[in-house]
């Protein structure tokens, strides 16, 4: 039952894996979503073929309709005829099969038939056609060899990754890659037989060979020769980051700053560098941790959405969580700093892009439980603060909510789960009733 | 018909098959090539 069940029995392993894989969560855009590259095309008064469902055919026919409204993959459309009657309105995911270019019935052969109810509108349909066609928008001829394309994935079964171990997520190990569902890899330890989800692009994954080109640790393998059909993932397959230049003014230990706790993505807390690594990555500790072996550090680049300079939260009226134990309150800042003998953290370090992402407060969308990255559910922007979004589960309480990047590869459009076959976890109420 | 903004569209001649018989009309549509 999502994250909720797997809170009340999680160890310490557990909250520190989820914690981890929450934080990294965020990485790259929408353009990894499937068709995000020409979605842009697709508009409202675009006309497609659509099948007629209003027919006492027994054999399928088609019929031309019109978006009305577009929402993710899915749109709103209106069979042409119906003028301004909403009534057979009705929503189709326009990556489907079913869905084809004005011109494509001619071109296989099938006749278009005017839905029933409306067949004794006009009496010259061929003249209503050529009225409402003629300059009207329309589908690609390619439409669904773009689609096609759009669903393939260059991740392939038993590619070797370097991931996060979940076990201690101040390392790494390597996994291999078990399934690819719409971009999303099920990975699999090389000795174990745990599994997790991600994103291809998520910045959880890396190719072999990262943790030691950047000094992150690493649990070497036992497993001394490869199984045939294994390979190491090309490295031009991850995500890329930013060049950063680590010679001047840069991240240094103990400087402060403030992060999404890994622990608790529904909250922003005071956090300290841990060790500057190579490649612009920290590793980043949340101060009053109880785990003093620092075995719960993570990873960021210094580049990532998910860390903010000190007076983030206070600046954008979020409540920052102070250090477990910490009881001079409310937390200020400027003491903290002059208590600890540290420094924050300078804000010109900070990633500070804003990209015009378009998300609006109260917009659906299907976001990954970071808790539980193998589940995908139906969720509401409730908050944006600049980039970052405050995802709500919806029919799960507030506590479960989580902050992401509006960039991250864990959000997707309404319909996504649907184009790509990966099960969507209905709202929770829904789910109780079945 | 008036071109939509985006340089992409691009005019066709598109066909239509009805049971009165064919003809084609002439829309926009989106092409890669440009």
């Amino acid at each position: 039952a999502k994250s909720k069940a797997g809170e009340s029995i999680c160890s310490s392993v557990g909250r520190a894996w989820r914690f981890k894989a929450r934080i990294l969560g965020p990485s790259l855009c929408k353009m990894y979503v499937p068709m995000g590259t020409c979605w842009g095309d697709l508009a409202e008064g675009v006309m497609v073929e659509v099948l007629n469902s209003d027919t006492n055919l027994s054999t399928k026919v088609y019929w031309v309709a019109g978006i009305v409204k577009l929402s993710g993959f899915k749109a709103l459309l209106r069979y042409e005829g119906f003028d301004n009657d909403t009534s057979r309105d009705f929503w189709c995911n326009l990556c489907v099969p079913e869905i084809h270019h004005v011109g494509w019935c001619a071109s296989s052969g099938k006749p278009l038939v005017p839905p029933k109810s409306i067949q004794l509108k006009y009496s010259n349909w061929k003249a209503f056609l050529v009225k409402r066609l003629t300059g009207a928008k329309t589908l690609p001829p390619d439409f669904a060899t773009k689609v096609h394309e759009n669903m393939q994935f260059p991740f392939k079964k038993l590619m070797r990754v370097e991931v996060v171990d979940k076990t201690h997520l101040c390392r790494t190990r390597v996994a291999l890659v078990e399934q690819v569902i719409g971009g999303r890899l099920r990975l699999v330890y090389e000795e174990g037989s745990d599994d997790f989800w991600c994103h291809m692009y998520s910045p959880l994954i890396h190719s072999i060979g990262w943790s030691r080109s950047i000094g992150h640790r690493f649990k070497r393998s036992d497993v001394s020769k490869k199984i045939d059909g294994q390979m190491d993932a090309p490295a031009q397959l991850f995500a890329k980051v930013k060049d950063v230049d680590q010679n001047g003014e840069w991240f240094r230990d103990r400087m402060k700053l403030e992060a999404i706790d890994p622990l608790n993505l529904s909250a922003i807390s005071v956090a300290t560098v841990r060790k500057v690594l190579a490649d612009g990555y920290l590793m980043i500790g949340v101060d009053g941790s109880e785990v003093t072996d620092g075995s719960d550090w993570f990873c960021y680049h210094s580049t990532s959405p998910s860390i903010f300079p000190a007076g983030f939260c206070e600046i954008n009226n979020i409540e920052l969580t102070h250090p477990r134990g910490y009881t001079k309150l409310p937390f200020k800042w400027f003491d903290y700093l002059r208590e600890t003998s540290s420094i924050a953290a300078p804000v010109k370090l900070f990633n500070k892009d804003v990209p015009n992402h378009g998300f609006r407060q109260g917009m659906k969308l299907e976001a990954v439980d970071l808790m539980e990255p193998r589940l995908v559910c139906v969720a509401t922007v409730t908050r944006i603060v600049h980039r970052l979004l405050r995802i709500h589960f919806d029919g799960w309480e507030d506590e479960y909510d989580q902050w992401v990047d509006c960039q991250s590869s864990d959000l997707y459009p309404v319909g996504w789960c649907q184009l790509t076959g990966y099960q969507l976890q209905p709202p929770a109420a829904q789910m109780a009733r079945e | 018909a008036v071109e939509p903004s985006s340089r992409k569209w691009e005019q066709k001649q598109v066909q239509i098959k009805t049971m009165e018989g064919e003809f084609s009309v002439t829309m926009w549509a989106s092409d890669d090539k440009k």
